[in-house]
């Protein structure tokens, strides 16, 4: 009816606090947006700096935060990805959202003490996390 | 019959798996580095516990490694690129038994030869040798105006080593060694010696050192009246340059040829290797599409 029509049309749309901007902020990105995070650990917190040489200190570095619900090319996330968040919020929510991965690691050089006394130094792949993606 | 056999198969292995610790079932299956980085990691999730416990290595060949990792990796940790060789791996053995020989002669500037034998347990079956070297280190840093020429006479002692094809049973080469600033080391390369050893997967390497330089290039005073042998140790370490080909070693040749895309995982790789016609097939549907 009309008064149902008027009365709605007065509603405010956007509560006077919020400001436009942040208003649609919500729709379009995470507020915690999956990305790349530093964790500095030393080798004697381990208490591995017995026998861990050098580095001193190691960033593995991790990912964490929310995957954006049309994720498309901005993590290099396949089609895949938005399959999955589509069948977690039509068909059945048992189906978990994509998750904030590494997707991309750099090596890592490590000096260590064998148990034999002998030195080595030795260059390991995938140990520190460089990019996240979701999936 | 065939069923009851791969029965008594599943069986056996069951048990077999049973009767390992679970961590060490986690360990890489291409008998990688067991000792190492890897095996810690692994403990750790399994019981909590780090490294086991360890004999202390010679205060001079940490100092020498350590000097190494700061010329091949960053504070970080993060392996420099600049290098063009392809050792992902690098060993330091000092000899776990080691004796004089017979006395050196100090007119004719011989050092005493000695007998070393080295412990190489720790170098894996996928730890390819790349090079080798005798390191010798000096008790202090001494300095020599002007080159010194050595020759050095190695005997491997294993009486087997006769038995391996392409040993070189002794070795003798002749190396100039040119000091020209301070030293605390110096590096005689033995690669085509020890490589048929570390290949055949050798456990210990038991070898003879004889080392004679010549003493009238000496023109340091100090080194006139006290020649090398008392500056220079006797007792060598062994360094083995290697390329661990397991999965969990950075290969810097991989990495700069192939850039895997995020999407595309190792397992997928094999999915399509292991069936070509299906990499075929995809590679003429993007021809056609290309031709499209």
């Amino acid at each position: 009816s009309q008064e149902a029509v008027s009365s709605e049309l007065k509603k405010p749309l956007v509560p006077a606090s919020l400001n436009l901007s942040e208003y649609f902020k919500q729709f379009l990105f995470p507020q915690n947006e999956c990305e790349l995070h530093d964790f500095r650990l030393s080798f004697s917190q381990l208490k591995w700096d017995n026998w861990i040489v050098a580095p001193q200190r190691y960033n593995p570095r991790y990912c964490k935060g929310d995957c954006p619900r049309a994720v498309g090319h901005r993590y290099g996330s396949p089609v895949h990805t938005m399959v999955q968040n589509i069948i977690h919020e039509k068909l059945d929510s048992s189906v978990p959202r994509p998750s904030c991965v590494p997707a991309k690691y750099s090596p890592l050089s490590v000096l260590t003490i064998e148990s034999d006394g002998s030195i080595t130094y030795k260059e390991y792949e995938d140990m520190i996390a460089t990019k996240c993606t979701c999936r | 019959s065939q069923a009851s056999r791969e029965a008594a198969q599943i069986a056996a292995s069951a048990e077999l798996e049973s009767e390992a610790e679970p961590w060490s079932l986690l360990q890489p299956l291409n008998g990688g580095n067991r000792s190492g980085l890897l095996a810690a990691l692994f403990k750790v999730l399994y019981d909590g516990q780090g490294g086991a416990p360890r004999l202390q290595p010679d205060s001079r060949a940490l100092g020498y490694m350590k000097r190494l990792y700061k010329a091949y990796a960053t504070k970080e940790g993060i392996p420099k690129s600049n290098r063009g060789h392809l050792y992902n791996t690098v060993r330091l053995f000092t000899p776990c038994a080691q004796h004089k020989q017979a006395p050196g002669d100090q007119v004719a500037g011989t050092l005493p030869s000695v007998d070393l034998l080295f412990n190489l347990d720790c170098v894996t079956a996928v730890e390819h040798l790349l090079k080798s070297v005798l390191l010798y280190t000096f008790n202090n840093s001494v300095s020599f105006p002007s080159a010194v020429k050595c020759v050095c006479n190695l005997v491997i002692k294993e009486p087997e080593s006769k038995t391996l094809p392409g040993t070189p049973y002794s070795f003798t080469f002749n190396s100039q060694f040119e000091f020209r600033k301070k030293y605390k080391w110096i590096e005689m390369d033995v690669t085509p010696l020890l490589q048929p050893l570390v290949a055949s997967n050798k456990k210990s390497i038991h070898m003879s050192v004889n080392l004679t330089c010549g003493k009238d290039q000496l023109q340091h005073p100090s080194a006139q009246d006290s020649p090398l042998n008392t500056t220079l140790l006797l007792f060598p370490s062994l360094l083995l340059y290697l390329n661990d080909t397991s999965a969990q070693a950075y290969h810097r040749w991989h990495s700069l040829h192939y850039k895997r895309r995020p999407s595309q995982g190792p397992d997928q790789k094999r999915d399509l290797s292991a069936c070509p016609e299906g990499e075929g097939a995809a590679e003429g549907i993007r021809s056609s599409r290309h031709r499209r």
